[in-house]
């Protein structure tokens, strides 16, 4: 069938929020977080993380305020693990 | 301001730097002065040096780079990541690497390749992001003019916690970010703006939105690039829904997002005498169609449907308006007109002709 708009939406937000997490918190590529016990939700609390910084209300969800900020053009986080 | 984790630095402080190619969107003198440029923004307020080197490694190797370009941090095409560069240290350490596929420019259109340098090589010389919305190693890109750029304080502070001062005998400060709440914080200009409320501060506006609890702070050149910053007096004309914002002897008028064509203009132009160099404060009051405007201890009146200054003035503030001082701002809004004064601010009653309250500048943040 096709995917339902707010659905596909969805989706896209999702999208969106683990690649920014993955490139400016990183976040792990491989989280899994319906694995983790149920107290531990990696996305979450990278969310939480990137909100304190910029001052945005902490709720650990992508509401419209976050989603605006991970779209503005920004200085890139390089790889110095390796 | 935050420092890089591990707290990398320079052992020396004069460092090289070397640029290995060039931007076909820029003239490659633009691309060598943007960069002279953004180097000298960190070189003025601290001992560090960086000399050119042309065909050798230098510590700050800078490089324009197209998407995956081996050093395990690919860029991601228009926008989104616009540049990245490495802590202190050898090897790749200290180097810059911007994306090729943004739109750089030497002005405000596109990507500013001066702000964007000057923001990269704070990395590079040992800072992390700020989360000082005004400071230049704020995360997220905005544009200033290069002209009217002053490296923020909070950026001074931070470079200068790892390499010291300058050896300048006069140290430079820079703009310090307004917080809403700050009970010092006084103002260069207030308007109106269709139901919103603008509160002007250097390169900063706070817009105080009557629906939202929270007052937003935003560069003014996020809305009008070509607009300076230091606005000196604004008002709303709300029946032709224009802004007119003054500095110095030039003003311009804003309709929404646009700055109108032709503009500035001389503030002549309205009928003030060439004696008058600035604008202090202005406001409009809807009803009459009679505009204020406040410049010293005297104001004019003038006439928005006659375009034309009213016979009589100017006036002293204090005959018609009582002790309010030197006015810093002013603005009209539910039939009060609301003066400020440093961080004092007065309710004004123009029906009974007289101020019906004193209050703190900050009253309109819910602080």
């Amino acid at each position: 069938f096709p995917v339902a708009p707010e659905a596909e939406d969805e989706g896209k937000t999702l999208q969106l929020v683990e690649s920014y997490l993955q490139n400016f918190y990183n976040l792990q590529r491989d989280h899994q977080p319906l694995l983790r016990n149920k107290g531990e939700n990696p996305l979450a609390e990278k969310l939480k993380e990137m909100q304190a910084f910029f001052g945005l209300e902490v709720t650990g969800k992508p509401n419209p305020d976050t989603l605006e900020m991970m779209k503005k053009p920004r200085c890139g986080i390089p790889d110095v693990e390796q | 301001y935050v420092f890089t984790t591990g707290n990398p630095k320079w052992e020396r402080k004069n460092l090289t730097y070397r640029i290995l190619n060039y931007t076909p969107k820029m003239r490659q003198a633009d691309v060598d002065e943007a960069i002279r440029k953004a180097l000298s923004v960190w070189s003025n307020v601290t001992p560090l040096t960086f000399q050119k080197v042309e065909d050798k490694e230098a510590d700050i190797m800078i490089s324009f780079a197209y998407r995956d370009h081996r050093d395990n941090s690919p860029f991601d095409g228009p926008n989104g990541q616009l540049a990245h560069a490495f802590q202190p240290g050898d090897g790749i350490g200290g180097d810059v690497h911007l994306d090729e596929e943004e739109a750089w420019s030497k002005n405000g259109r596109g990507y500013n390749l001066f702000i964007v340098i000057a923001h990269e090589l704070g990395h590079s010389l040992g800072l992390s992001h700020s989360n000082d919305p005004g400071a230049l190693m704020y995360p997220t890109y905005s544009y200033t003019d290069p002209k009217e750029f002053l490296l923020p304080q909070d950026d001074i502070d931070g470079i200068q916690a790892i390499y010291g001062q300058s050896d300048a005998a006069l140290q430079p400060t820079g703009p310090i970010t307004p917080r809403a709440c700050d009970p010092k914080l006084t103002f260069d200009a207030i308007a109106t703006l269709r139901g919103e409320i603008i509160f002007f501060k250097g390169r900063y506006m706070l817009r105080k939105h009557p629906a939202r609890a929270e007052t937003e702070l935003n560069f003014i050149s996020l809305f009008w690039p070509k607009l300076p910053s230091g606005i000196q007096a604004a008002y709303e004309n709300v029946e032709r829904d224009e802004v007119l914002l003054f500095k110095e002897n030039k003003y311009w008028i804003l309709k929404g997002y646009d700055i109108a064509p032709g503009y500035p203009k001389k503030i002549h132009h309205l009928g003030f005498p060439k004696t008058v160099k600035r604008v202090n404060a202005a406001y409009s009051d809807e009803t009459t169609g009679k505009t204020y405007f406040f410049i010293a201890d005297r104001y004019w009146r003038y006439d928005e449907n006659k375009k034309s200054m009213d016979h009589g003035y100017p006036r002293k503030i204090v005959s018609d308006f009582g002790k309010i001082g030197r006015v810093d701002a002013a603005f009209q809004k539910d039939g009060y007109v609301y003066f400020f004064h440093g961080t004092t601010q007065f309710q004004f009653d123009p029906r009974a002709k007289r101020i019906v309250r004193q209050m703190k500048s900050i009253s309109w943040f819910n602080c």
